[in-house]
């Protein structure tokens, strides 16, 4: 598969941060993340929308990503163990 | 974040437009607030929840279509991207709140390419504001992503993984025969049961339900993920976590459409693997449902099984091979379903089912991997694959299925059930049995 270009990654990381599957980036690392956690996140989201779990941001995970969508997370935790301050 | 107790303790909820999109040119005032209205509908005709439209900014849902940020953390993105959200349930000032992008193209009654259908969206996210977080399962409106158009909203039934859903959240909506005895102080003006979902087992049963606690039943079945268990004219039904969705029982004719009006019971139902249609056995007939609808060409003979003509005590799939069992009395057929034939070599002896005793009840698999055979107020448990009943059965199917945890006595008929002790007005009502007065009274 065609390798994906630092843009796709990018937005790739900040989809599954905005949608629960990657932890808030840390304010002092930034957007850094583990391969594991990436690719972890990236199995997740893909078994929630129905994708075979490869754990890479193939094509039709990209595409998934970029259909229109709701603002909700798919993954929430509980209220009492977020460290945000709102939903 | 999803609040720990994310649903709503009121049944009465108020909702208004607040603001309208910029540039209403596809969609007028009118057409925006009748969509809103038909989307909270297509909940509350479900759910024993009552929306009304206000014109105060103190509704408990205030929808509003904007763009950009908007200051609640949920930033919208500009045309695609995200459509819409909604805020959970709760005591805080936006709980319920929905928003719509106002950068998006609303649409009703558009082809699927020319915009965002308005209506599906906010069957969506008002799924949100009674409580519902996404979810994965395909069929239903509460996936995340945008799946176009859903059809006329005046017909719109939502999708059975929906129903259930909210269903746990605050429990089915009572239709007017399902209230207790007519009453003159009771008008629809006052909906007394719609306050009182978490109250329900004060609700008596009317006079000629049976009595999940002491009963026997004809058939019991694992159907979608959940249990069924039917007796006579009624079903009672237990969620995929085992929690029974009403201790009244439901009549089967308002639930499963299609089967003959005068029908008096069924004998067995399974789950038919593979195409997951649903099929029901009475005598000599069965009916195959799609969902809760009998399909067109039946009832037909269970000789299209290769069944004998007596008509079946049981059937289950097992989870072990995906084969369906069917048993009569102390015999028992293997059907594949998947090439539609009986396996051959049977019948054969239910004796090979060591502990299983013959006439059966009914028998299914649960999400456990176990199968449950049930005769009597009684059932027996085989894990996995065995063939074997596991130590310590057979036990009470009032007791751990069907709530009856107070259930002491081996001979239930002899003893008050676990309602009549749990609630005096109950009570009352068997020692009211015993006399000729009341008898008579039910009668007429």
């Amino acid at each position: 598969a065609p390798s994906l270009t630092a843009s796709q990654m990018d937005t790739g990381v900040d989809w599954l941060s905005k949608f629960g599957y990657l932890p808030p980036p840390d304010p002092v690392t930034g957007q850094l993340q583990t391969k594991e956690a990436l690719t972890k996140a990236i199995k997740a989201m893909q078994k929630f929308g129905g994708l075979e779990e490869t754990g890479v941001l193939d094509q039709a995970t990209l595409v998934l990503m970029k259909t229109p969508r709701c603002s909700l997370p798919d993954l929430l935790v509980p209220e009492e163990s977020s460290n945000r301050g709102r939903r | 974040a999803l609040p720990p107790q994310s649903k709503w303790n009121k049944r009465h909820l108020s909702w208004r437009v607040r603001t309208f999109p910029k540039e209403s040119h596809l969609l007028g005032r009118d057409t925006i607030r009748a969509l809103m209205y038909y989307a909270l509908k297509a909940w509350s005709d479900i759910a024993p929840l009552d929306f009304h439209e206000v014109a105060s900014s103190r509704a408990d849902i205030q929808i509003d279509f904007t763009k950009a940020d908007h200051n609640d953390g949920y930033p919208f993105d500009g045309p695609g991207g995200t459509v819409a959200h909604a805020f959970f349930p709760g005591e805080r000032f936006s709980a319920g709140d929905t928003h719509f992008d106002d950068d998006e193209s609303w649409t009703f009654r558009s082809p699927d390419s020319h915009g965002m259908d308005l209506f599906a969206v906010a069957v969506h996210e008002f799924g949100h504001a009674i409580g519902l977080a996404h979810t994965s399962a395909m069929e239903s409106i509460m996936r995340p992503y945008y799946q176009g158009p859903v059809g006329d909203p005046l017909k719109y039934d939502l999708p059975y993984e929906d129903k259930v859903r909210v269903w746990q959240l605050y429990g089915v909506r009572d239709s007017v025969s399902h209230t207790i005895q007519p009453d003159d102080s009771y008008s629809a003006e006052s909906p007394i049961l719609l306050d009182l979902p978490e109250n329900r087992s004060i609700i008596l049963p009317s006079g000629d339900t049976p009595d999940r606690c002491s009963t026997a039943f004809d058939a019991v079945a694992h159907i979608r993920g959940e249990a069924f268990f039917f007796k006579g004219k009624y079903f009672w039904r237990l969620t995929r976590e085992k929690h029974l969705v009403s201790l009244r029982p439901a009549e089967i004719s308002r639930f499963w459409r299609g089967l003959p009006s005068n029908l008096d019971g069924v004998d067995a139902i399974y789950e038919r693997p593979g195409d997951h249609k649903i099929v029901f056995f009475k005598g000599v007939k069965y009916w195959v449902f799609k969902d809760n609808h009998a399909e067109e060409g039946y009832p037909r003979p269970i000789s299209d099984f290769g069944l004998p003509m007596e008509g079946v005590d049981a059937a289950f799939v097992w989870l072990h091979n995906d084969k369906t069992y069917f048993f009569k009395d102390n015999q028992y057929w293997r059907f594949d379903d998947h090439l539609r034939q009986m396996d051959t070599g049977y019948p054969k002896d239910m004796a090979l089912w060591k502990g299983v005793p013959p006439k059966l009840d009914d028998a299914m698999r649960w999400s456990d991997g176990s199968s449950y055979f049930f005769k009597g107020t009684e059932y027996w448990q085989l894990q996995d694959s065995a063939m074997e009943v596991e130590p310590g059965f057979p036990r009470s199917v009032g007791r751990d299925w069907l709530l009856c945890t107070d259930m002491q006595s081996d001979s239930p008929a002899t003893e008050p059930n676990v309602t009549e002790r749990t609630h005096p007005r109950a009570r009352n009502h068997a020692d009211h049995a015993e006399s000729s007065y009341e008898v008579c009274s039910c009668t007429s």
